[in-house]
């Protein structure tokens, strides 16, 4: 995040760190206890799914601590148009733990926006692992920043016809105050405060650099995809837990050696 | 863990917690 600042444990407890071969590459959201909400390019370039891991009740990424649980993926959905009418069009993806997320106060699920949340005059924040400036610096604190919503038509205008927008994505961005998302936050949530409770409006999703004040942060627009999220996590079972198990024979030869070496014990 | 949060938020999609209420309050 550029202009962001530190933030504290507890505060935003749906915060998700994903790690590709023992690094940080996105963020993401806590939707329940097995799934995560992200964005779709995180997982874009062929890569192998056991490389990847999630870290929730975490801030600093170098230090875990009794809040802090790690996971393992069992698999992920990328929604189905994901680059079909975009270059980042459709950049949502639905990643299934394989073991459950334990609550806390350190761990906690985001709330999804109603389909017809009206977004104005909303007080927005994000969160993320990302850059910290232009020139790559990265930090291991997580950093969180106000964001006001921009209107579509004025994004529309900052970023000319050249990069255009689909009705699915959203921006937000502090021009003024050069805060912005950046290369790392990807999959991170846009978050408001709607009657004392925080929903996820936005993922972090893409931009033209992180450092240019009129190229603010575009994020997809989680009320777009809501029919799809409700979908899968209502339809997709839990992942199979792996429970002791011990098969008859097994048992039976454990149970000849122990009384053996119990005759020997004795002897 | 947290035994606070009644199973009552409509947008909520866990079964066990509210969503969007984080123990500790920004200023």
């Amino acid at each position: 995040l550029l202009g962001g600042e530190l933030t504290i444990d507890r505060k935003w407890p749906w915060q998700v760190s994903i790690h590709y071969a023992g690094f940080h590459v996105c963020g993401g959201s806590i939707l329940n206890a097995y799934w995560v909400l992200t964005a779709a390019h995180c997982f874009a370039r062929e890569k192998r799914l056991q490389t990847f891991d999630m870290y929730v009740g975490i801030t600093n990424l170098e230090v875990a601590n009794k809040h802090t649980q790690w996971f393992e993926i069992n698999q992920v959905i990328i929604h189905p148009t994901f680059e079909m009418f975009h270059p980042v069009g459709g950049d949502v993806a639905l990643v299934q733990s394989k073991s459950a997320i334990v609550f806390s106060d350190y761990v906690l699920p985001i709330c999804l926006p109603s389909s017809n949340l009206n977004l104005s005059d909303l007080s927005c924040w994000t969160t993320g692992w990302g850059m910290v400036s232009p020139q790559g610096e990265t930090g291991k604190d997580l950093l969180e920043a106000q964001l006001p919503l921009i209107p579509k038509f004025q994004c529309q205008l900052l970023y000319g016809l050249t990069s255009y927008l689909l009705p699915e994505m959203l921006c937000a961005g502090d021009i003024k105050n050069m805060k912005n998302v950046c290369e790392g936050d990807s999959g991170s949530p846009l978050v408001c405060k709607v009657n004392q409770t925080w929903l996820q409006i936005g993922i972090v999703s893409w931009g033209r650099g992180c450092a240019q004040p009129l190229y603010p942060g575009v994020f997809a627009n989680v009320s777009y995809f809501l029919n799809w999220i409700r979908y899968n996590m209502e339809t997709i079972p839990d992942p199979p837990q792996l429970t002791p198990f011990v098969s008859s024979s097994l048992r039976a030869t454990v149970s000849s050696f122990v009384t053996i070496m119990g005759s020997l014990l004795v002897l | 863990v947290s035994h606070r949060h009644p199973k009552s938020q409509p947008n909520s999609l866990s079964s066990d917690v509210a969503c969007g209420q984080p123990a500790l309050h920004g200023k």
